[in-house]
Protein backbone atom coordinates (compact mmCIF):
# COMPACT_ATOMS: atom_id res chain seq x y z
CA UNK A 1 0.00 0.00 0.00
CA UNK A 2 0.89 3.23 -0.87
CA UNK A 3 0.56 5.71 1.80
CA UNK A 4 0.73 9.01 0.13
CA UNK A 5 -0.65 8.41 -3.37
CA UNK A 6 0.72 9.75 -6.20
CA UNK A 7 -0.05 13.62 -5.84
CA UNK A 8 1.62 16.85 -6.64
CA UNK A 9 4.41 18.21 -4.37
CA UNK A 10 2.28 19.98 -2.03
CA UNK A 11 2.83 23.68 -1.80
CA UNK A 12 2.15 25.61 1.25
CA UNK A 13 0.28 28.19 -1.02
CA UNK A 14 -1.66 25.15 -2.70
CA UNK A 15 -5.25 25.06 -0.77
CA UNK A 16 -7.07 21.25 -0.32
CA UNK A 17 -9.34 21.16 -3.65
CA UNK A 18 -12.95 20.62 -1.66
CA UNK A 19 -14.78 20.35 -4.88
CA UNK A 20 -16.02 16.96 -3.39
CA UNK A 21 -18.44 16.04 -1.42
CA UNK A 22 -17.74 16.77 2.48
CA UNK A 23 -19.00 14.78 5.11
CA UNK A 24 -19.68 15.26 9.42
CA UNK A 25 -20.03 13.07 11.34
CA UNK A 26 -21.37 14.01 14.87
CA UNK A 27 -21.48 12.04 18.13
CA UNK A 28 -22.46 13.28 21.02
CA UNK A 29 -22.99 12.06 24.62
CA UNK A 30 -26.05 13.99 25.52
CA UNK A 31 -27.02 12.27 28.47
CA UNK A 32 -25.59 13.47 32.20
CA UNK A 33 -23.80 16.50 29.52
CA UNK A 34 -25.84 19.14 30.66
CA UNK A 35 -26.07 21.69 27.90
CA UNK A 36 -24.66 19.45 25.18
CA UNK A 37 -27.70 19.47 22.98
CA UNK A 38 -26.60 23.35 22.57
CA UNK A 39 -23.41 22.09 21.04
CA UNK A 40 -24.94 20.02 18.77
CA UNK A 41 -27.52 22.14 17.44
CA UNK A 42 -24.84 24.66 17.36
CA UNK A 43 -22.43 22.49 15.09
CA UNK A 44 -24.84 20.70 13.23
CA UNK A 45 -25.64 24.43 11.35
CA UNK A 46 -22.47 24.99 10.56
CA UNK A 47 -21.78 21.97 9.18
CA UNK A 48 -24.76 22.60 7.12
CA UNK A 49 -23.86 25.76 6.49
CA UNK A 50 -20.51 24.89 5.22
CA UNK A 51 -22.06 22.06 2.65
CA UNK A 52 -21.05 19.24 5.26
CA UNK A 53 -23.54 16.08 4.78
CA UNK A 54 -24.14 15.78 8.38
CA UNK A 55 -24.92 12.32 10.77
CA UNK A 56 -25.55 12.70 13.79
CA UNK A 57 -25.71 9.82 16.67
CA UNK A 58 -26.60 11.28 20.49
CA UNK A 59 -25.94 9.31 23.30
CA UNK A 60 -23.62 6.75 21.60
CA UNK A 61 -22.26 3.80 24.21
CA UNK A 62 -18.48 3.04 23.76
CA UNK A 63 -19.29 0.68 20.96
CA UNK A 64 -21.23 2.50 19.13
CA UNK A 65 -18.80 5.50 18.92
CA UNK A 66 -16.81 2.39 17.04
CA UNK A 67 -19.56 1.86 15.27
CA UNK A 68 -20.51 4.56 13.76
CA UNK A 69 -17.42 5.70 12.56
CA UNK A 70 -17.16 2.31 10.76
CA UNK A 71 -20.60 2.85 9.18
CA UNK A 72 -19.39 6.47 8.27
CA UNK A 73 -16.54 4.61 6.80
CA UNK A 74 -18.70 2.51 4.72
CA UNK A 75 -20.83 5.09 3.93
CA UNK A 76 -18.31 7.54 2.26
CA UNK A 77 -16.99 4.17 0.29
CA UNK A 78 -20.13 3.57 -0.95
CA UNK A 79 -20.65 7.03 -2.20
CA UNK A 80 -20.21 7.24 -5.39
CA UNK A 81 -18.54 11.16 -6.16
CA UNK A 82 -15.28 11.56 -4.59
CA UNK A 83 -15.14 12.92 -1.25
CA UNK A 84 -12.74 15.86 -0.35
CA UNK A 85 -13.37 16.82 3.37
CA UNK A 86 -14.72 14.49 6.68
CA UNK A 87 -15.26 16.39 9.91
CA UNK A 88 -15.88 14.22 13.35
CA UNK A 89 -16.64 15.70 16.70
CA UNK A 90 -16.38 13.56 19.75
CA UNK A 91 -18.21 14.97 22.07
CA UNK A 92 -18.33 13.20 25.54
CA UNK A 93 -16.81 13.19 29.04
CA UNK A 94 -13.50 12.27 29.20
CA UNK A 95 -11.45 10.00 31.40
CA UNK A 96 -8.41 10.54 33.30
CA UNK A 97 -6.09 9.26 30.68
CA UNK A 98 -7.88 11.09 28.08
CA UNK A 99 -10.39 8.49 26.91
CA UNK A 100 -13.81 9.30 26.04
CA UNK A 101 -16.66 7.88 28.02
CA UNK A 102 -19.56 6.15 25.95
CA UNK A 103 -23.57 6.83 27.35
CA UNK A 104 -22.72 3.48 29.11
CA UNK A 105 -19.96 4.72 30.82
CA UNK A 106 -17.29 2.58 28.75
CA UNK A 107 -14.24 4.12 27.47
CA UNK A 108 -13.18 4.41 24.06
CA UNK A 109 -9.71 5.97 23.14
CA UNK A 110 -10.19 8.89 20.46
CA UNK A 111 -6.95 8.37 19.06
CA UNK A 112 -8.08 4.68 18.13
CA UNK A 113 -11.19 6.02 16.41
CA UNK A 114 -8.99 9.05 14.55
CA UNK A 115 -6.65 6.64 13.77
CA UNK A 116 -9.17 4.45 11.85
CA UNK A 117 -10.06 6.78 9.97
CA UNK A 118 -6.90 8.26 8.98
CA UNK A 119 -6.04 4.74 7.48
CA UNK A 120 -9.13 5.12 5.73
CA UNK A 121 -7.86 4.70 1.89
CA UNK A 122 -10.82 6.70 0.53
CA UNK A 123 -9.49 9.92 2.73
CA UNK A 124 -5.78 9.42 1.59
CA UNK A 125 -4.70 13.52 0.93
CA UNK A 126 -8.37 14.50 2.31
CA UNK A 127 -8.25 16.93 4.83
CA UNK A 128 -9.66 15.21 8.39
CA UNK A 129 -11.09 17.33 10.88
CA UNK A 130 -11.45 15.91 14.35
CA UNK A 131 -13.08 17.90 16.82
CA UNK A 132 -13.15 16.74 20.68
CA UNK A 133 -14.70 18.02 23.13
CA UNK A 134 -14.04 15.95 26.15
CA UNK A 135 -12.26 16.66 29.36
CA UNK A 136 -8.75 15.08 28.86
CA UNK A 137 -7.70 14.51 32.76
CA UNK A 138 -8.70 15.87 36.22
CA UNK A 139 -6.09 19.06 36.70
CA UNK A 140 -7.97 22.56 36.38
CA UNK A 141 -6.43 24.67 34.17
CA UNK A 142 -4.21 27.21 35.24
CA UNK A 143 -5.81 30.17 37.63
CA UNK A 144 -6.59 33.79 36.03
CA UNK A 145 -3.82 35.47 38.10
CA UNK A 146 -0.76 32.96 37.16
CA UNK A 147 1.51 32.12 34.22
CA UNK A 148 -0.83 31.12 31.09
CA UNK A 149 1.89 28.55 30.69
CA UNK A 150 -0.33 26.21 28.51
CA UNK A 151 -0.78 28.80 25.77
CA UNK A 152 1.66 29.86 22.96
CA UNK A 153 2.87 26.48 22.60
CA UNK A 154 2.89 25.36 18.78
CA UNK A 155 4.21 21.36 19.48
CA UNK A 156 6.10 19.92 16.38
CA UNK A 157 7.32 16.70 16.84
CA UNK A 158 9.47 14.14 14.28
CA UNK A 159 7.04 11.36 14.28
CA UNK A 160 3.17 10.67 14.67
CA UNK A 161 2.49 9.59 17.77
CA UNK A 162 3.88 5.74 18.13
CA UNK A 163 5.83 5.54 15.01
CA UNK A 164 9.32 5.76 15.01
CA UNK A 165 11.42 9.33 13.93
CA UNK A 166 13.76 8.94 11.25
CA UNK B 1 -21.46 24.20 29.19
CA UNK B 2 -25.05 23.93 31.40
CA UNK B 3 -27.19 26.71 29.82
CA UNK B 4 -25.32 27.90 26.77
CA UNK B 5 -23.42 24.40 25.61
CA UNK B 6 -19.35 24.34 25.90
CA UNK B 7 -16.77 27.32 25.26
CA UNK B 8 -14.92 25.70 22.66
CA UNK B 9 -17.57 24.30 20.59
CA UNK B 10 -19.81 27.80 21.16
CA UNK B 11 -16.92 30.16 19.82
CA UNK B 12 -15.88 27.83 17.03
CA UNK B 13 -19.15 27.63 15.82
CA UNK B 14 -18.93 31.27 16.06
CA UNK B 15 -15.85 32.13 14.77
CA UNK B 16 -16.03 30.01 11.53
CA UNK B 17 -19.55 31.65 11.06
CA UNK B 18 -18.33 35.15 11.07
CA UNK B 19 -15.10 34.45 8.81
CA UNK B 20 -15.89 31.00 6.60
CA UNK B 21 -13.35 31.78 4.36
CA UNK B 22 -10.45 32.14 6.04
CA UNK B 23 -7.74 29.53 6.96
CA UNK B 24 -8.59 26.70 8.89
CA UNK B 25 -5.69 27.00 10.90
CA UNK B 26 -6.43 30.84 11.30
CA UNK B 27 -9.58 30.16 12.95
CA UNK B 28 -8.31 27.71 14.97
CA UNK B 29 -6.37 30.21 16.29
CA UNK B 30 -8.43 32.91 16.72
CA UNK B 31 -10.99 30.45 19.04
CA UNK B 32 -8.10 29.52 20.80
CA UNK B 33 -7.25 33.18 21.64
CA UNK B 34 -11.09 33.97 22.83
CA UNK B 35 -11.39 30.63 24.70
CA UNK B 36 -7.99 31.73 27.27
CA UNK B 37 -9.62 34.78 27.51
CA UNK B 38 -12.64 33.17 28.93
CA UNK B 39 -12.89 32.87 32.90
CA UNK B 40 -14.86 29.55 34.21
CA UNK B 41 -15.63 27.89 37.29
CA UNK B 42 -14.35 24.59 37.82
CA UNK B 43 -16.61 21.87 39.28
CA UNK B 44 -14.74 21.63 41.82
CA UNK B 45 -12.91 25.09 42.36
CA UNK B 46 -14.08 28.23 43.65
CA UNK B 47 -11.21 30.04 41.75
CA UNK B 48 -11.37 31.26 38.58
CA UNK B 49 -9.82 29.43 36.14
CA UNK B 50 -8.50 29.33 31.99
CA UNK B 51 -8.73 26.91 29.85
CA UNK B 52 -6.53 26.48 26.40
CA UNK B 53 -7.12 24.47 22.98
CA UNK B 54 -4.89 22.18 22.16
CA UNK B 55 -4.42 22.32 18.05
CA UNK B 56 -2.39 19.76 16.40
CA UNK B 57 -1.63 19.97 12.78
CA UNK B 58 -0.51 17.84 9.81
CA UNK B 59 -1.75 19.36 7.06
CA UNK B 60 0.03 19.85 3.94
CA UNK B 61 -2.05 22.23 2.47
CA UNK B 62 -3.83 25.24 3.25
CA UNK B 63 -7.47 24.42 4.33
CA UNK B 64 -10.56 26.72 3.76
CA UNK B 65 -13.90 25.43 3.92
CA UNK B 66 -15.79 28.18 1.44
Amino acid sequence: VEPWGPEPEPSPTVRYDLSGTRAALLLSVIHGRPGAQHDVEALGTLCQALSFKTTLRTDPTAQAFQEELAQFRECLDAHRAPVSCALVALMAHGGPQGQLLGADGREVRPEALVQELSRFRALCGCPKIFLLQACRGGSSPFPTAGSSDQADILTVYAAAEGCVAY
Amino acid sequence: RDETGSDFIQTLVEVFRADPGREVLELLTEVNRRVCQLEVLGPDCPERRKACLEIRSSLRRRLCLQ
